[in-house]
């Protein structure tokens, strides 16, 4: 899968994703937000950066 | 629950990282 997103996009994306971080570090693991979350910014990872890339590798195995 | 909060800081660093890859 090829990149879809501009630098800027991904940049916009990704920051929307990281201002959740804070409410999420409120939840209980198990919380479906959480899990919605992560499938979300593996999506925008994939959207900026394509599919397979090494970035996805180190998000998804963190 | 300890193991969860880290991850998510881990994943905040990374998330951190691909904007700096993405600003060059």
């Amino acid at each position: 899968i090829p990149p879809s997103l501009s630098s800027s996009q991904a940049i916009e994306l990704i920051k929307k994703q990281m201002e959740q971080i804070d409410k999420l570090l409120q939840l209980h693991c198990d919380d479906p937000e959480v899990r919605k979350w992560d499938n979300l910014t593996e999506q925008v990872i994939i959207r900026a950066f394509g599919k397979p890339h090494d970035n996805l590798d180190v998000y998804s195995s963190a | 629950q300890n193991s969860f909060i880290k991850t998510l800081h881990n994943k905040r660093s990374l998330l951190e990282g691909f904007i700096e890859q993405l600003k060059i």
